[in-house]
């Protein structure tokens, strides 16, 4: 059973955000209790969900760094059953910051002990980069799931990945394994993209999600109303298909 | 007259490396000495020019950290007059070991110092953050060219972009300036790419490049095969676009 899931990858702009957005807000619509925690100082899972993050006075930072209770941080979205912990300001300085601190890497798993019971899942939007910020994800969290972007750059970073995740393993959290990789951005009519969906099928038997997410406008005009896809246009294909993404991310978490 | 110019953005994914590679090679090609630095663990740069990231001896972090003159770091390509100063696998770590280092803004900048006017221009790839690693290019840098990918959270980031370099400008260098905004994977078919276009050229008066670079697969095709667009396909739209894009920025340079 995992109950709090990283969406984690390095490689810039593969679908982090729009998946872990996406993917909360499908299984809170069904009626899950969701939890999603923004841990990218760009604080896109925050505004993409309707948030002001100029705005936000107790968020990740606070959390992590002056010691603000999490659930002090926790606020509504315009989904029922769907809570954020928004990323602030400062959380821009919190790399820099988190390298002199005590425990530096498990501040995040601290935090989310006292409240992770109270949901289903939680789910954790991290930045483009391997620093302090994602080994916090990746130590809070029992399973990853990798969004991996149907071009050669983003294949190319997955190993640079999996040392990472093989390396938080061995040192501070033997539980960490790869939930799911969710092919994303997936154009069936380039070679490219066939190539890529193939060699990672290959890599990763058995841990591609069924379905890979093509590319689709309404996914990203959805963020400018502070809206996940569900609730932006729900009949579109991006929202179909981020429904049974959805599915298929709660199936494997409960039996992993 | 800049000399030295970074390629930034913390948005993840907008075409940073794309920019950089193609315009340093068909600058290289038209008969301009480029000398382009990856500055980003992914080493996307490196590979995109041939480079086997896992064999790079000595590379960036080698310069950085470890006291090696840049010069012991070049690398040729398969463009004549482009040289490169490849990431190796040591950079993932130097964001953490860079925060305890004297002088840790401007080691970049003093590197260069030897041998930045051996070139016409030096190309700087940042990673997709605001870390260490893209301060040291600021710092080092005389002129930004910023991606803009013609998506909503990509220009939400802009604002956190311009504040950073603006800390850099007022505190470690005067001289920094935005040299251009090139708007990336433009679709002129979709609204919310013309909206974003639109809003871009209206808060950058003149700083926006004249052309945007269109969507074009056979960009994202160049890099598995090692070679910049110019190379690999030299009538595509892709390699028309980055030449012209490239002319722009070396007027802009010289006549800044
Ligand atoms: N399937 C899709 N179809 C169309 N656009 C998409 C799709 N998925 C994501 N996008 C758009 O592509 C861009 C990149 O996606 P997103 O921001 O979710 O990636 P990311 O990995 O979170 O980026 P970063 O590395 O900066 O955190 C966004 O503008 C988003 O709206
Ligand atoms: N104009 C374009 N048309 C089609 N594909 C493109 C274009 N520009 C870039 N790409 C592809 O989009 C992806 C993202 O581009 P790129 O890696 O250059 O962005 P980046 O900003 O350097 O990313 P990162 O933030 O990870 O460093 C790459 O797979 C690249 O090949
Ligand atoms: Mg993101
Ligand atoms: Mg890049």
């Amino acid at each position: 059973m995992v109950r709090v899931v990283a969406v984690a990858n390095q490689k810039g702009g593969v679908g982090k955000t729009t998946t872990a957005v996406n993917v909360a807000a499908s299984l809170a619509q069904g009626g899950e209790r969701v939890l999603l925690v923004d841990m990218d100082p760009q604080a896109n899972a925050s505004s993409g969900l309707g948030i002001d993050p100029r705005r936000v006075a107790s968020g990740t930072y606070e959390v992590l760094l002056e010691g603000v209770p999490i659930a002090h941080a926790f606020r509504r979205t315009a989904v029922p059953n769907l809570t954020v912990v928004p990323a602030g300001p400062d959380l821009a300085g919190a790399e820099i910051e988190l390298v002199g601190r005590e425990g530096r890497e498990t501040l995040l798993r601290q935090a989310l002990e006292a409240e992770k019971d109270r949901f289903g899942l939680v789910l954790i939007d991290c930045p483009p980069s391997l620093g302090l910020l994602t080994v916090n994800a990746l130590v809070a969290a029992e399973g990853v799931l990798i969004p991996i972007q149907c071009e050669y750059y983003a294949l190319e970073g997955v190993s640079q990945l999996l040392n990472a995740l093989q390396r938080v393993k061995q040192g501070l959290n033997p539980e960490l394994m790869v939930l799911g990789i969710l092919l994303t951005m997936f154009d069936g009519r380039t070679n490219l993209a066939l190539q890529v969906a193939d060699q990672v099928k290959r890599a990763f038997r058995g841990r591609v999600l069924r379905h890979a997410v093509p590319r689709n406008v309404r996914l990203s005009e959805a963020p400018s109303h502070g809206l996940p896809i569900g609730l932006y246009d729900g009949r579109s294909r991006g929202a179909e298909i981020y429904a049974e993404v959805a599915k298929e991310v709660l199936v494997r978490a409960r039996g992993a």
